[in-house]
């Protein structure tokens, strides 16, 4: 269970308590997963007692970005732009601290030994991105192959393949033709967190022969970052509007089932 | 059948809540709170195991305040959830002192007496505050650890007033309320911040959060 107290003494309006913290958990809390079991309890808490707000000063109010049923009211799935520098250096700040928050847990995921990053980039649209990228998070077998530290990147395609049909999100409902995305179009990479070169191990749909060597150096780190992208088309030239939805995971573990084998008894 | 020595295996807590050596760096040693909140634990043994280490905490406000929340979307949602949910709804988003929190028990599939527990656990955090006036509690409730058996609500409620006695606003009121809320974590996760707006850069704000989960991990909240 995920569990989450977060306090400032800021003003803030009542009625924007509740779109600051959605748009806050989207991609933080919302992003991540140990386990891929969601919990019956998990419940994120937002209290601002505006102790610390100079007289005269206004709560920041920001503008209603959910409609009643809790879906984004902009088609597109991207809300407008809050342009007030105020809303913008208050939303980074919350932001930033709930995604710190976040990683901590992922960091301690019961049997963890990696931290591992995920960015898939889409030019469609940010929810099949998200979804790929969840679908990469909850392999059993991705998992488990980080944890052996064998860079076996046919699991992690293999999980992306059925990732559009697993989409039923309230934003995207289950469709008979999702939208998906070429294999061909298809790359992807390790990222190692030491700032050396990227090992390309999947360029549009074709393999690259894999240095195992070099691979295995890079999962022996307990950082990692996978990079999906699901439009590297011929033609592009770099300059498109790319969306990128990050996630980020741990390995699973023989501790996994060690600890929940009989948490209850 | 036979299971070699390395194949039988079972867990329990670490006797002794130490941190990994390789966990520690993300333990702070200091902290910057926000003004008017407070953060206190006290033990109640939730958890038979649990004979020590505390497992309610409280977190106040010393006014009223705004605040919110974003819930699992796990249809089976626990007790501590709905009661929390339709305080907010009840209350608009204004007026909440704080939260109160037990670990050791999640209060999950609990019916109508883990719905009532959930109350009673808001209630007695509001006779500490002098909020038990109010026809509609002023303290959110969370619960997290096994699902599926009803809250030891006496221990609780009388850990209640020892975690409200036991308040204060330094670094480690704040740690040994994020402490008070693992369950398996290895280690409390507490961070704060300070941040100024660009409006009038000469006032410093502070904002702090607190966490916990190791496994069951999956967050859908909205």
């Amino acid at each position: 269970t995920l569990l989450a107290i977060v306090c400032t003494d800021a003003a803030i309006h009542p009625e924007s308590m509740q779109t600051v913290l959605r748009e806050a958990a989207n991609t933080t809390f919302n992003s991540i997963s140990v386990d891929g079991d969601t919990s019956t309890n998990d419940t994120v808490a937002f209290f601002a007692n505006a102790a610390a707000s100079p007289e005269g000063v206004q709560p920041l109010a920001y503008p209603e970005m959910y409609s009643k049923n809790g879906r984004l009211k902009k088609k597109d799935l991207r809300p407008a732009p809050n342009t007030d520098p105020d809303h913008v250096a208050f939303l980074a700040a919350l932001t930033d601290l709930m995604r710190d928050l976040a990683k901590l847990i992922v960091r301690d995921g019961e049997g963890a030994t990696k931290f591992v990053t995920i960015r898939v980039r889409s030019d469609k649209n940010i929810m099949v991105a998200k979804r790929a990228a969840v679908s990469i998070a909850t392999s059993s077998l991705v998992k488990t192959a980080l944890y052996g530290k064998d860079a076996n990147w046919g699991r992690i395609l293999c999980a992306i393949g059925y990732a559009p049909m697993l989409m039923d999100s309230p934003e995207i409902p289950m469709r008979s033709n999702p939208i998906g995305f070429e294999p061909g179009n298809t790359s992807v990479s390790f990222l190692p967190t030491d700032g050396s070169e990227e090992l390309k191990l999947l360029v549009r749909g074709e393999p690259e022969k894999v240095d195992e060597a070099r691979a295995k150096q890079i999962l022996e780190a307990e950082n990692l970052e996978i990079l999906v992208n699901l439009d590297d088309r011929p033609e592009r030239t770099g300059h498109e509007d790319q969306r990128e939805a990050v996630f980020w995971t741990c390995d699973f573990s023989h501790e996994y089932v060690t600890i929940n084998g009989d948490y209850r008894t | 059948v036979c299971l070699s020595l390395s194949q039988y295996r079972s867990y329990s807590a670490p006797a002794e809540r130490s941190i990994p050596a390789a966990k520690q760096k993300y333990v702070p040693t200091t902290g910057t709170y926000p003004k008017g909140f407070l953060a206190g634990s006290a033990y109640a043994g939730v958890k038979a195991s649990n004979t020590k280490f505390d497992d309610v905490a409280l977190i106040i406000s010393e006014k009223p305040c705004p605040a919110t929340a974003i819930f699992t979307r796990n249809l089976f949602k626990a007790a501590p959830v709905t009661v929390s949910k339709d305080l907010l709804e009840q209350r608009q988003s204004e007026g909440f002192r704080g939260v109160v929190v037990n670990s050791g028990c999640a209060n999950a599939v609990t019916g109508i007496e883990g719905r009532e527990n959930a109350r009673a656990m808001s209630t007695a955090a509001d006779a500490c505050t002098g909020s038990a006036a109010e026809d509609v509690p002023q303290t959110l409730v969370m619960s997290t650890g096994v699902i599926g058996q009803q809250l030891p609500i006496e221990k609780i409620t009388n850990a209640i007033p020892k975690a409200h006695a036991a308040l204060g606003s330094d670094h480690q009121h704040w740690m040994n309320a994020a402490q008070a809320i693992c369950t398996t974590d290895t280690f409390p996760k507490l961070i704060s911040r300070t941040f100024t707006l660009p409006s009038h850069p000469e006032t410093t704000y502070s904002i702090a959060g607190m966490t916990k989960g190791a496994g069951m991990i999956h967050p859908n909240m909205a």
